[in-house]
């Protein structure tokens, strides 16, 4: 949330100002953006009417690197690195940003190698100070760094773009979730049921011995 | 709503609430 | 009697106006403020040792300086001269500070920083002057042993808008969120620091190495499970037997939690919170991440 109410005021800039520009402006703008130290969502701007224009003209690569920045990852830049343009440091830096998002998407538990590989970094230390400074302390991720496992757990990532495919995934991760907590809520009302029971036949029988035991005193 | 869809996504991706070796132990 | 004070006082004067600290110092300190032959009354007492003890502090000399300290410090509760109070109050601050007590001095630094008044008596309270005292509180604070204690001095100056308004704010800042230090963000801070703030220790780390690493120290163990001595090292810009060394240290004095693995020539940090305190924790934030999202949707009408 805190990230959101981050993005939503610089949002709201950008897309008003993608809203009257065009051309090498907007080109302008989209580098602007995708090298903006605290802007990790782009579907907003990407949907300005505007950008779908640059289409086919001399600035559709800068569409294709927003919506790269919206979606993609470092490593898809690399295999597509012929078709587009060359990143800056910040852009860079923010497309592996991004990538640690999408891997945080699906793993909880993120081995070193594989963010290395990821990430093109060749070793622990630069990898851990990535980690930490540029996601950590960037407050897109929370997690904690296990050299032993080699690995990064997270507790916390911001959330990235959505495609339209990728919310049948979520919809039903969230049906799962229902439907446990209605089973849980259900188990829990049973135990409770049958605590009250087991109560209710103890009371009684406690109350069948004592009576036995006066009647037995009664007639001794 | 983009920004609530990408809130949904975070917050999904929290679940499980814990995964660690150690909350294993310990919840078992 | 008289006369000698007198002519004590007279060539501590003289002393000062040459920027002879210690002496005038000294030359103040031979008048006998316990004389049964002459009446001297308790505000004069205590003038003359928080007048020395400044003197002192002229010259950093912190062992004479807390001797005529501690003398006032029987005065100065009964005293109603607020401008001696202040000084006393400041002179005792500087003293913690020069012996590297620098929690304690940090938090006297803060009290005098909150004066309301302006004009204590004939003495005019400048802003400038308040800010400094604030400064060196968050000087005094950063320097401290890294721990709950400090932890808790840090929150309060934080939340102090006072404090955003200072040059050493971003290091506060960092400081507070318990992040880790880098070399340039140390340099700088090392061009506020006063001489006794930078010496050299037993263990030949200077005060704000010992600060700094102990700090990033502490940064290290909220975002590591657990890190090898040797990239542990790396972090802090130190040999690896000597980070287990410090981090050793802190963990046997209850400023941080962990264990040592010798063997494996690892630090395991451990949290605060146990695993389970730890879910419930992550279940409280899970709900309030769904609550905002619910407050969200309803905001915008869905």
């Amino acid at each position: 949330m805190d990230i959101e109410r981050k993005h939503a005021e610089l949002i709201d800039l950008f897309v008003k100002q993608a809203a009257v520009l065009d051309g090498p402006a907007l080109a302008g703008l989209v580098l602007e953006v995708t090298s903006h130290p605290s802007l990790f969502a782009f579907s907003e701007i990407l949907s300005v009417p505007n950008l779908a224009k640059l289409e086919g003209t001399q600035y559709s690569s800068s569409l294709d690197v927003l919506r790269l920045f919206a979606y993609g990852t470092w490593g898809d830049y690399r295999s597509n690195a012929g078709s587009l343009p060359a990143l800056s440091s910040d852009q860079v830096r923010k497309l592996k940003q991004l990538s640690v998002l999408t891997l945080a998407e699906t793993n909880k538990v993120l081995r070193y190698n594989q963010l290395m590989q990821e990430l093109d970094v060749s070793n622990v230390r630069e990898l851990e100070d990535f980690l930490i400074n540029e996601c950590m302390y960037a407050g897109i991720v929370r997690g904690k760094l296990d050299q032993l496992r080699t690995c990064f757990e997270v507790q916390f990532a911001a959330g990235r773009d959505l495609r339209p495919e990728q919310l049948n995934n979520m919809i039903q991760t969230l049906s799962n979730w229902l439907d446990t907590s209605d089973n849980l809520l259900y188990l829990i009302q049973e135990k409770i049921k049958w605590a009250d029971t087991m109560s209710e036949a103890t009371k009684k029988h406690r109350k069948e011995i004592e009576d036995k035991v006066e009647e037995v005193k009664k007639s001794l | 709503d983009n920004s609530l869809l990408r809130q949904v996504s975070s917050l999904l991706r929290r679940l499980p609430a814990m995964e660690s070796e150690k909350f294993q132990d310990d919840f078992l | 009697e008289e006369q000698v004070v007198v002519i004590r006082e007279k060539l501590a004067e003289l002393y000062e106006s040459e920027q002879q600290w210690s002496k005038a110092a000294q030359m103040l300190s031979g008048i006998d403020l316990d004389s049964g032959m002459r009446m001297v009354d308790d505000t004069y007492k205590l003038s003359k040792c928080v007048q020395i003890a400044r003197l002192y502090l002229e010259d950093d000399d912190a062992v004479n300086a807390e001797a005529f300290i501690n003398k006032a410090s029987f005065l100065v509760s009964s005293s109603k001269h607020e401008v001696l109070n202040l000084q006393y109050k400041v002179c005792y601050a500087r003293i913690l500070d020069l012996k590297r007590k620098f929690l304690e001095a940090a938090l006297r630094y803060y009290q005098i920083s909150q004066i309301e008044k302006r004009q204590i008596g004939d003495e005019e309270i400048d802003e400038d002057a308040l800010e400094q005292a604030l400064s060196a509180a968050v000087t005094c604070t950063i320097l401290a042993a890294a721990g709950p204690q400090r932890s808790r001095v840090l929150a309060t100056l934080y939340k102090d808008e006072r404090c955003s308004k200072l040059k050493i704010y971003p290091i506060l800042q960092k400081v507070y969120l318990e992040r880790i230090l880098r070399k340039p963000e140390i340099d700088a801070f090392a061009e506020e620091l006063k001489p006794h703030q930078k010496a050299l220790l037993p263990d030949n780390f200077t005060v704000l190495d010992r600060a700094m690493i102990e700090h990033n120290l502490l940064s290290a163990s909220k975002l590591y499970t657990n890190i090898s001595f040797e990239e542990l090292g790396t972090l802090l810009g130190i040999p690896p037997q000597k980070a287990e060394k410090i981090a050793s240290r802190m963990i046997y004095e209850d400023r941080m939690r962990g264990s040592i693995d010798q063997v494996e020539a690892v630090i395991h940090f451990e949290d605060d919170t146990e695993e389970l305190q730890q879910w419930d924790q992550q279940i409280v934030g899970l709900c309030q991440a769904l609550n905002d999202i619910l407050d969200g949707m309803t905001s915008k009408g869905i």
